[in-house]
């Protein structure tokens, strides 16, 4: 999940 | 999700269908670099990478789907429709891109936040984001006079820049880690090289004149 949000932006 | 950054993402939106919406309905791209069209495409593809590996909402797949789709029908449309393809300016739209391209590709590789494949190619994205407008800059300073839609366009894209560093600012103050240099750094290069146009577009609204840029 840590990962993921890390590029949360488009 | 803070309103700064659903609402950058909404310019940026209007951004590409204003774009759309002066392709369809004039039939003509002129105004319109070419090259900053595929930039633009090779940015989402690069980036979205990630769009089967790491889910985050629907919201976030669907726009990363409509901004890959859109931003390779407009290169289609600008290559490939016969009365589009004609009304392309291709003497004014000569900045190498493909410099840009290799340039920021090997500063990924050089500076990135992990090295593996999709993180270079995310680096890579966002350096190439930041200076793919570019070429269309190039372009509108070289026609001097600025279509209405095509100044939209710019402007629209410029503000979803501007929304997205009030993003950070307000995600730094409200988020316990938020640490993003790449994007920040490479954002506020991108915002930087609209403040020229910015500056013309505010004294054509302001005197009521059509958008002229000074060779």
């Amino acid at each position: 999940a840590e990962e993921a949000a890390k590029h949360d932006e488009l | 999700m803070n309103a700064f950054r659903l609402a950058g993402d909404i310019t940026h939106l209007i951004s590409i269908l204003v774009l759309l919406l002066k392709i369809y309905a004039t039939k003509s791209c002129s105004g319109i670099s070419l090259k900053t069209q595929e930039l633009y495409a090779v940015v989402f593809l690069a980036r979205y990478l990630d769009l089967f590996t790491d889910f985050i909402s629907v919201y976030n797949s669907v726009m990363k789907v409509v901004f890959i789709l859109s931003s390779v029908a407009i290169v289609w449309c600008m290559r490939r429709h016969r009365a589009v393809k004609r009304s392309y300016d291709k003497e004014l739209d000569t900045f190498r891109h493909y410099y840009l391209v290799g340039a920021c590709f090997v500063f990924a590789l050089l500076v990135h936040e992990k090295f593996t494949f999709q993180e270079v190619f995310w680096a890579f994205s966002i350096y190439l984001e930041a200076v793919a407008i570019i070429p269309q800059l190039v372009l509108l300073q070289r026609s001097g006079n600025v279509d209405n839609l095509t100044g939209q366009y710019v402007f629209f894209l410029g503000a979803y820049r501007a929304l997205y560093i009030l993003n950070w600012i307000y995600r730094y103050f409200t988020e316990a880690k938020f640490s993003r240099w790449i994007a920040c750094i490479s954002g506020l290069v991108q915002t930087a090289l609209y403040a020229d146009f910015f500056y013309y577009y505010f004294l054509s609204w302001k005197n009521n004149a059509k958008l002229n840029l000074p060779a």
